[in-house]
């Protein structure tokens, strides 16, 4: 198994924090700068970091695919050509396999199975620089919008929140991950309808262990004015999205990116 | 009296909240947008909005200067400088009415005596805007640098975060108030070092009261793993803010405005 996770998001959103939660390992270190008097990185560099992790009795090798810089400029015209050059770019090396005389049994798999946007959880709705990314990684790859940092939201501003960027998916007609297609049987069709009243995932990151008031060990973030568990469903929706990755959508992922988006780009590439 | 503060920093980072929490009454709506439809406003328009306060005893006429957009376009390239211009627009019609033969006995200061320039909390640093702008700003203005919504920040990442601003600010050599001039006595330079290592304040805004756990009716931030007392210095620096802006410094911004920015300007401006 390899599942290839892409994160596209403003640095300091907790793009790794939240990766290593995910896959309860340190696999990538922030890219923060050393120090002061380094200039910020353009987003040209995209990073690939491998792992092999064991997932509920299988062996799963994760590739986190960050784009360091992204957004980060003053004149921000253009970063995203950068990310969907390497998608179409991971298509059009499996499609090269595919096409070979001699093809080998069984094609590494390195497209991008599912691409993370991180959402600044201003409150407010989405820049422009969202709008126009969104559309396009919609277009090409299975992406799953979150609202970063939750924690520095109250529940009623998430609500708020969430409820003005559902409606601005709509507005912008992104297709957004899970998709319904006719095979679907009807248990399915309602975990995806489910699925999407909770998108975008409002989670909160922590590679730290905190005790709580009560005396619990947990992963959490803890200040003087109080401590959040991040696996507590109450607080965020971490485990909601942990499960839906890694648990029930995982297999969904892979095999969408295959059957949608990659036979999408094969046949345009053949007819052209 | 009149004192007149700028707010500069991108959308969602709590500039109206804070404002009108500052000063204690709902001065300032926040520039949101109406629906998802209606793009994204453009820098150009600077909103000026007027309130007649009593802050101990003495009657304070308040102008807010607010920037909506800043910042929030994809490519942000010379978006300081609507901002640069009305700063030196109201140092120009200053002079004007000074050099008019007949001039009235008290000309209304509609100089900017401060700037509030809210960084992003993201503990990662300065961007590459942050930089530009703030070397602008502080050559023809007090600025005073804050850490906008610090909730989101635990207290050992703001101390970090704290020190990283303090850096950047001496590698760029921003020119930031107070400063310390020789006409000071000693208390007064000792208050001024203690200012220093304060800034930039990290701050949190509410306009909403909430009750704590104890029972406290306060301004502040509910949430259900915790809520925060704007007010409780152990918590966030609010009370530091507004005690330097509206009591200590209030009576040196504006002098140090007249005495510093404007002299300056005005000097340039005969001599050319
Ligand atoms: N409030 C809050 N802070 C977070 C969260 N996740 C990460 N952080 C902090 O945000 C900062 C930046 O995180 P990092 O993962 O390096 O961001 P990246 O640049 O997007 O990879 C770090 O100081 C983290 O501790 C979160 O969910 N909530
Ligand atoms: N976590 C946190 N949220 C804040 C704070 N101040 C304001 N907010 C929230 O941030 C959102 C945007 O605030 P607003 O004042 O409208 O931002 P502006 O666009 O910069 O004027 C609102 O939902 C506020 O409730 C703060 O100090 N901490």
């Amino acid at each position: 198994f390899q599942f290839n996770v892409m994160c596209v998001g403003h640095s300091g959103l907790g793009k790794s924090t939240l990766v290593n939660t995910l896959f309860s390992s340190h696999l990538v270190d922030s890219n923060g700068r050393k120090n002061v008097y380094e200039p910020i990185e353009k987003t040209s560099e995209i990073k690939v970091s491998s792992h092999n992790l064991m997932e509920s009795n299988v062996n799963l090798k994760i590739n986190i695919i960050d784009t360091p810089g992204f957004g980060d400029q003053i004149n921000n015209d253009r970063c995203w050509e950068p990310i969907v050059k390497y998608i179409k770019e991971q298509h059009s090396q499996y499609l090269r396999k595919e096409l070979t005389a001699q093809r080998e049994r069984y094609i590494v798999d390195n497209r991008v199975h599912c691409v993370l946007y991180f959402i600044t959880p201003n409150n407010k709705g989405l820049k422009n620089l969202d709008k126009i990314v969104l559309k396009k990684l919609c277009d090409i790859a299975n992406v799953v919008p979150i609202i970063a940092k939750s924690d520095s939201l109250t529940i009623e501003e998430r609500l708020n929140f969430k409820k003005t960027l559902q409606e601005e998916f709509a507005a912008n007609d992104f297709k957004i991950y899970p998709y319904d297609t006719e095979d679907l049987y009807d248990e399915e069709l309602q975990l995806n309808k489910d699925i999407r009243s909770l998108i975008p995932f409002a989670v909160v990151g922590s590679e730290k262990e905190i005790t709580t008031e009560k005396g619990e060990i947990v992963r959490g973030r803890k200040t003087r004015w109080g401590s959040i568990n991040i696996e507590d469903i109450q607080q965020c929706e971490f485990v909601y999205l942990r499960d839906f990755l890694t648990r029930t959508h995982l297999q969904d992922l892979i095999e969408t990116t295959a059957s949608i988006h990659y036979e999408g780009f094969r046949s345009k590439q053949l007819l052209a």
